[in-house]
């Protein structure tokens, strides 16, 4: 099964 | 004061349509050079980012940059009370409680106005900083929208293969499964329906259908998407307007 990853991963330093 | 006349509403109406679903209080920030705006779905899954330039618009004018946030669910109610081929202008001054919404009819001198009050709405700006990218795709907006639609009956999520020659599009769910395989073509007569692919690298991703769903509501915008995928960034899907455009930033989903 796959996780969905959320934008923080990428773009956010929150 | 802000005053941004569309030549038609449609246009307007189209770009709020495109992105009313998946977020709801929007920032809209109005500036010398145009308008942009930001949103991120409550899931922190998809962005959207808008532009929409100086160009795109019969007549534009703004003194003071000012930011106007709008619930976009109001906003959508106030946009179908005005008919697609009125002119629609917006109207704010400097420090706004609300936003004048002008159509106008020129054929029958008819002129309808709504007020919409703002919100302060609590946002972060990102500055999205260029991403690189391991394979970019051009193709027609109504056929990837079907793909999308098709494929995502039969599963919560959908997989886009991307290798030299070929697009796959797969879902494998509980009942079934289904796959769409597209080739690069180029149509001379008639160019938006061309695909093209300009690919760095292989790429094998899965994302959510019901974002990918969310995506193509869109594609009123323009006949072509552009999707940009990489293994290591959110993948990008575009929608270009006559100036500016209308993005989506969405993340994968990867091996748990």
């Amino acid at each position: 099964t796959k996780k969905q990853q959320t934008l923080s991963s990428f773009f956010f330093t929150a | 004061m802000l005053e941004a006349k569309f030549q038609e509403a449609s246009l307007f109406k189209r770009i709020i349509d495109g992105f009313k679903d998946c977020v709801q209080l929007v920032n809209f920030q109005c500036k010398e050079d145009g308008i942009i705006a930001q949103a991120v779905d409550d899931s922190r899954v998809l962005l959207v980012s808008l532009e929409i330039g100086v160009e795109a618009f019969q007549d534009y004018r703004c003194d003071h940059p000012v930011t106007l946030g709008m619930d976009l669910s109001s906003l959508s109610k106030i946009l179908r009370c005005g008919n697609n081929t009125d002119t629609l202008t917006l109207i704010a001054d400097d420090t706004p409680d609300a936003i004048i919404l002008l159509f106008e009819d020129t054929k029958k001198d008819r002129i309808s106005e709504y007020s919409l009050k703002l919100m302060d709405i609590d946002a972060d700006f990102l500055k999205i900083e260029d991403l690189q990218y391991d394979t970019t795709l051009m193709m027609p907006s109504a056929e990837f929208s079907k793909t999308v639609r098709d494929l995502s009956q039969l599963s919560d999520s959908l997989n886009i293969l991307v290798t030299k020659e070929t697009i796959k599009f797969v879902a494998t769910g509980d009942v079934g499964s289904g796959s769409v395989i597209l080739k690069p073509f180029i149509n001379m007569e008639n160019p938006d329906e061309s695909i093209k692919l300009d690919m760095d690298q292989p790429v094998d991703l899965t994302f959510g259908s019901k974002y990918l769903q969310d995506i193509v509501k869109g594609s009123a915008l323009s006949n072509k998407i552009g999707i940009r995928l990489s293994s290591e960034a959110p993948a990008l899907f575009q929608f270009d307007l006559s100036s500016g455009f209308l993005q989506f930033f969405l993340a994968p989903k990867f091996d748990d």
